[in-house]
């Protein structure tokens, strides 16, 4: 997940 | 409908300037482009009904697997008639066969303007476009997938819903040949990523963190 960062950061955002 | 309503505008591309290698600019410019169309596109997936309630172990592997191809969809519909057989992924930016070739992205240029023609020759609506874009998300095989029935009830909720809008247009088998247009755009979207990558590590294109992060995920 650490490899993932900034597309599970976008998911997380609730916009 | 609330597809077509979900639908981003397109964007334009920003012409790089920091180099004086034609090809090299073309290439990053398209970078860049691609980049900012992947925002766009993690934030329109969100919006897809039912996406968002898949867990979020399942809504990275759709897109980790599928994003390219939801971004060719858009690639080849924009792409098909154009003058010169060029590929056109901005307004502003519409490549041919030999600027693709000079950036190193010739298979590519064959596998797009391949499939720009099959869907001109289906004389796709814009519904079928963005249901196809939905699809290649949600059938992109990702794998291993957390919840594996409610990917399957997100792909048959898409599947029911291009089924009745054929059916409203009286039109049989045009829901199989769209299905039968995916593989294509499968094999599509791999020579895109493959050139990526390829321009990235052996000639060292620089590219953006988030569309580097998702060209790993699909190394």
């Amino acid at each position: 997940k650490e490899k993932h960062k900034i597309l599970h950061r976008l998911l997380q955002n609730s916009t | 409908s609330h597809l077509l309503l979900t639908e981003p505008a397109p964007l334009e591309a920003n012409q790089d300037e920091s180099t004086d290698d034609g090809s090299l600019r073309t290439v990053l410019t398209l970078c860049d482009l691609l980049n900012r169309e992947l925002l766009l596109l993690i934030g329109w997936a969100k919006q897809i009904p039912g996406f968002s309630s898949l867990s979020l172990v399942d809504q990275m592997s759709l897109l980790q697997s599928g994003w390219m191809e939801a971004l060719l969809v858009g690639v080849a519909w924009r792409s098909q008639g154009s003058a010169g057989e060029e590929l056109v992924f901005a307004d502003n930016l519409r490549l041919d066969a030999a600027q693709c070739r000079a950036a190193g992205l010739a298979e590519l240029y064959e596998a797009l303007r391949h499939l720009a023609a099959k869907y001109q020759a289906m004389e796709l609506s814009p519904e079928e476009v963005v249901t196809l874009k939905a699809m290649a998300l949600a059938n992109s095989d990702a794998e291993p997938v957390d919840c594996p029935d409610s990917v399957q009830r997100f792909q048959d909720w898409l599947h029911e819903a291009l089924q009745d809008y054929e059916s409203s247009r009286r039109e049989q088998h045009r829901a199989g040949r769209l299905l039968m247009s995916l593989p294509l755009l499968r094999q599509a979207a791999g020579r895109a990523v493959q050139a990526f990558l390829r321009l990235h590590r052996h000639r060292s294109v620089p590219l953006h963190k988030l569309l580097l992060e998702m060209l790993d995920a699909k190394a």
